[in-house]
């Protein structure tokens, strides 16, 4: 465990609480992409499958059981909360997110570590990962401005996946066994979606003015 | 600690 991971763990837990917070608040759910909210909870599902197999340590078992909850929190309160589901964008949030899932499923086939059940799945979940928060930037750009909380969550969402960038440049140094060429690339890939909302989150951060995306 | 393991990331 390095400080950079550590960082960008933590900048993941404070994007996801800050999502909830969100919703609890404000018991509501607008700008929300829920098809973002369930690719990151097929992400999680997919990747931890070793969560009852392999213990590493109670921090990473802890931190699974945690995204694991608050993103499932999130997607039963946008589809079953009676009040947070009414105000859910559901003629905005249009994207065909079943494409990325096939996509990415397919890839994992041909692109993995070891042709095992466990290792299949956990690079579909990298690969979902890196496209994940498509249909939520093409819901902002929809519904053109974005709330400050619903920027906030992008905003660490990107620093958590920049981090995370730190610590593999940190790990190729510091540890002669370093292969992790699937992460590497699938972060670099996410990494670069959020580069254009970090540019206008800057700009408008800079011109103190709302953030607004191009259409 | 976790040498050998696969994915000790998140």
């Amino acid at each position: 465990m390095n400080i950079f991971r550590f960082a960008g763990d933590m900048f993941h837990l404070i994007s996801i609480l800050v999502l909830l917070l969100k919703i609890y608040a404000t018991k509501s759910c607008s700008g929300i992409s829920l098809k973002t909210q369930e690719l990151y909870a097929l992400v999680f599902v997919t990747r931890y499958l070793d969560l009852f197999t392999d213990f590493i340590s109670v921090y990473n078992t802890v931190m699974k059981l945690v995204f694991i909850g608050s993103t499932a929190a999130i997607v039963w309160c946008m589809q079953w909360h009676p009040v947070v589901k009414r105000s859910y964008d559901r003629e905005l949030d249009t994207f065909r997110h079943y494409f990325l899932v096939g996509a990415c499923f397919v890839l994992a086939l041909f692109l993995h570590e070891n042709f095992t059940f466990q290792e299949i799945f956990w690079a579909f979940s990298i690969y979902l990962e890196a496209v994940a928060i498509l249909p939520q930037l093409v819901l902002l750009q929809r519904s053109g401005n974005v709330d400050n909380l619903t920027g906030q969550y992008v905003f660490f969402l990107g620093a958590y996946r920049a981090f995370y960038i730190l610590n593999w440049i940190y790990r190729y140094f510091m540890e002669q066994r370093f292969s992790r060429w699937i992460s590497c690339i699938s972060g670099l890939v996410q990494t670069a979606l959020y580069a254009d909302f970090f540019y206008y989150y800057f700009l408008s951060w800079k011109n103190n003015a709302k953030l607004h995306l191009p259409a | 600690l976790l040498s050998g393991k696969q994915h000790d990331e998140l």
